[in-house]
Parts: structure tokens; C-alpha cells; sequence
């Protein structure tokens, strides 16, 4: 399903440059179950944001779903913006480590947006919205804006929005830091559903408990992959 | 030290009511240790905010440092917004859930920020802001912007700004959601340390290991506290 070949993302702040990924290879199949560990600033964040189509790397191919969405060669045909955009859209779902939440919207809009872009109709589009908000325990805060709302609600309606495109990939980075042990496991319960269902989960965790719901899990250390096992699940 | 008595918090959405707060009491010593748990939404960071003089309550009476801060009865002195935002920058060091740094800022200036307030010069600012930095991990990262960090990143800019005026109370909110497990045990080591150096701390989390740094945890459920008891350290 998603292929990264020799991956590395450069920052450069001032003179310095900052290297948040180097050389990171990783092949990941359809309906797999992922989690992704490893220390602040290892490159978690970053190598979620490239797999989303969020972010291009400096250098390396990446491919997905057999399309090349990156390559270092001019020659292969990479996607353009209109194309990445409609990948996000439907084929991704992406819960940000910082939530990433319209803040003048409620929590009822934020979820509703990736289902306004991909033209859903206002009847069809109120059912999924509610109930995918009454799935993460939120059937009595939609009308809650961001700063009206706890810090493990926001995480749970940034993690709705993820997923009401009923999307085949889901990209969750720390989905569970702000949640209590019960709510998280209802969360878990969400996740363990959907790759039932057939879909490709990619989760960032920092808790082993967490991480061990998946059936592989992939260590990084200052921006390359330094451990690649499974977990005796599935 | 502080001093809660019968204190609810409510919010109003439309014509709805939330009751953030429950008539909640709790008396907290100086130099205690103290971890609040509780389910998402139970009112935690409702309640660090009116410890921490962000926020005022709906009803009830809290006294700091034998002031009053709050009180039902309009006789007894509240205290102005200027004692309270001198009693914030003096006395509190405060560690926001969702971190509330400066995007604009590098994470230099961030921490800067409460040693300009409380009127530093800029020789020891720039050495205190500094050390702190490099206490918790940064001394690599300091002009770098917020949305030029990792989320754990963010966070440990966070806890630096709250300590980096050496106040007596320490308010930290979920100070290691965003963090692995080496640089959480780096955090915690630092507080323990200034709990042994005479400070208060009080800490919200979902983590048990967490809270079990500890001597008391005060759990919360519904807007009131359901349970208080020791955890056998100190
Ligand atoms: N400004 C606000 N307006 C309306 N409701 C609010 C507001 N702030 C908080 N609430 C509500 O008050 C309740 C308590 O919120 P609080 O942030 O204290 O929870 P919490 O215990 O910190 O939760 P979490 O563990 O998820 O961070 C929540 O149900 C929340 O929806
Ligand atoms: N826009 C940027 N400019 C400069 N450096 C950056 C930028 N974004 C990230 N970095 C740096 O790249 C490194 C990797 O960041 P990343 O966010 O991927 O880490 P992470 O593994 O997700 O960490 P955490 O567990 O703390 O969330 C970090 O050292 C960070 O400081
Ligand atoms: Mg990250
Ligand atoms: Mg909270």
C-alpha cells in the first residue's frame, strides 16, 4: 500500500539545519495495524505528516497505492496539489498531535468540513456527523467551540473528524494523550473496529499499551527506523 | 496553604448549563504533592484554573496564602486584577494542558516571557531562561518557533516557561502527555526535586505511574472530588 524508499526531511532554522528524518525506509501493506514509537524528536510527527500528503520530503520516493506522490526522479510523474488534496480527503483520515481544530467553529462544524469537501449532501452529512460524535462519547457537546470544550474533548472531536469519511487509512498521532484510561480504551475499542473492517491504521503512541493493540511496531531514533517488529497480534 | 470551599463552576451554551464544578472542597497544604485524576470532562483543568487565579468561580469561597481570592459574600476583600495577576507571576508557575505558548516566538522568548514581567534584567534573564531550557532537554532547540518543534517539544517549552521564575506553587496539567517514557521520567525527576526543595506541587494526569510520584491523589468525577487519599510516598 505505502512505500518510502531512503527518506529524509531537512529543516533549516538560521544556518543550522535540522535533520528530522535520514534515510528512513518502510514498506506498509493494505489493512495493516501500525504503531510508530519512539523519542521526542525522533521524527514521529514528521514522517506521519509526509505519509499524509501533508508535507514533501527533501529527498526519497514515496509511494502510495501505487501512485508516486514523491520521487527524487523528474522524470516520474509526480501528483500535483489537486491530486493530494483529493487523496487527503478521501482516502486519508489524519487526528493531529495538536488537534489542529477550527477554533471559531463547534464541534459539529469541525467534524462536518471533510464531508462538505467531499460533497455530501446536508441531510447525509448531519447524520454521519452526529453520530460519529455520539461514537467518541460527544452526543452532549456539539455545540461546543474548542475553548468550551476539556482538553481529552477536543482531542475526541479531532479524532472524529478523522474518521467521519469513513477514510481506508487512518493516521492517528498520540490519539489517547489526553484521554483517562476508560476513554481511551473506548477509543481503542473505535480503532480495533475499523481495521477489522478492512482499513490500514498508523498510530503514534507514546504508551506500550497503546501501541500493543497493533500487530507491528516501528521504533524510530533521530529520524531513522531502528526497530521493526511485530507484536504476536493478528 | 490553599483553601477550597463549596465551589461550582458553570458554564452556559445557549440555554444549557454545564456544571463544570460540583461544590467542590479540598484543602492543600504548603509543600504537599498532590496528583488530580479523574475521567475526561470530570473538571480538572476547570480547577487549576481557578487554583492558578485564571478564572474566578461561580459560587464558593478560595482562599490563598490566607488571602481571599473568592467569596460569596461581597464584605470579605476579593482581590483586584492586579494582585492577581502579581500572585500569577510571582507566586504560580502554571504548565497549560494545550501549553498556550506564543506561535510568533521562538521558544527563547517564550520562556523569557514571565522574568520580563517580574521586572529581570537582561543579563540574569538570559542566563535563567537558558539553564531552564537546557534543564528540561532544549538547549538545542531555543529559536526555534512553536510550529517549528515536536509536540513534546512544545510541551517541555511549556513546563519551562512555568518554572523559570522559581515560583512556590507549581501547577502542571498533564505535564507528560506528549512525552516517552525517558524524557517523562527526566520531567518528573525535576519536580520531585522541587518538591524536595520546599515547593508545592500539584499535578493533573491520566497516568498512574505519574500520579504516583505523588503523596496524595484527589480524584474527581462529575464537578466533585469522589475520592482523596495517600499513596504511601513522603
Ligand atoms: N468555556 C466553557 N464553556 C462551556 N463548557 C466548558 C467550558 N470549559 C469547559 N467546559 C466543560 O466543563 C467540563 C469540565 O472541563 P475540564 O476542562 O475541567 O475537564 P478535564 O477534567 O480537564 O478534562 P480532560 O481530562 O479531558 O482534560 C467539560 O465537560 C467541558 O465540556
Ligand atoms: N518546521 C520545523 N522546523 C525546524 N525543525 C523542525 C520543524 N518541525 C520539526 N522540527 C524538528 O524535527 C524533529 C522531529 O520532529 P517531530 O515533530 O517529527 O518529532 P516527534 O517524534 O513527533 O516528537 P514528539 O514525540 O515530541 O511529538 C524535532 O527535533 C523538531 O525540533
Ligand atoms: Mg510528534
Ligand atoms: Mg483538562
Amino acid at each position: 500500500l505505502l512505500e518510502l524508499n531512503n527518506i529524509y526531511k531537512t529543516y533549516k532554522i538560521g544556518t543550522v539545519e535540522v535533520h528530522a528524518l535520514q534515510g528512513l525506509n518502510a514498506v506498509i501493506e493494505k489493512n495493516e495495524y501500525v504503531s510508530i514509537m519512539g523519542p521526542s524528536g525522533s521524527g514521529k510527527s514528521t514522517l506521519m505528516n509526509i505519509i499524509g500528503c501533508l508535507d514533501t520530503p527533501t529527498e526519497g520516493n514515496y509511494l502510495l497505492d501505487g501512485l508516486t506522490v514523491h520521487s527524487n526522479d523528474p522524470e516520474k510523474g509526480k501528483l500535483d496539489d489537486n491530486k493530494l488534496a483529493e487523496i487527503r480527503n478521501q482516502k486519508i483520515g489524519f487526528v493531529f498531535q495538536t488537534f489542529n481544530l477550527l477554533p471559531r467553529a463547534t464541534a459539529l462544524h469541525n467534524v462536518e468540513l471533510p464531508l462538505i469537501y467531499a460533497g455530501i449532501s446536508k441531510k447525509a452529512r448531519m447524520e454521519k456527523t452526529h453520530s460519529t460524535l455520539i461514537k467518541v462519547g460527544l452526543g452532549d457537546r456539539i455545540y461546543h467551540r474548542p475553548n468550551e470544550l476539556s482538553g481529552g474533548q477536543r482531542q475526541r472531536v479531532a479524532i472524529a473528524r478523522a474518521l467521519v469519511n469513513n477514510p481506508s487509512i487512518i493516521l492517528a498521532d498520540e490519539p489517547t494523550g489526553n484521554l483517562d484510561s476508560k476513554t481511551s480504551a473506548e477509543i481503542m475499542v473505535l480503532l480495533d473496529k475499523l481495521h477489522s473492517a478492512g482499513n490500514t491504521i498508523i498510530l503514534v503512541t507514546h504508551e506500550h499499551n497503546i501501541a500493543e493493540h497493533a500487530h507491528r511496531i516501528i521504533t524510530l531514533l533521530d529520524g531513522k527506523v531502528s526497530k521493526d517488529s511485530k507484536t504476536g497480534k493478528g
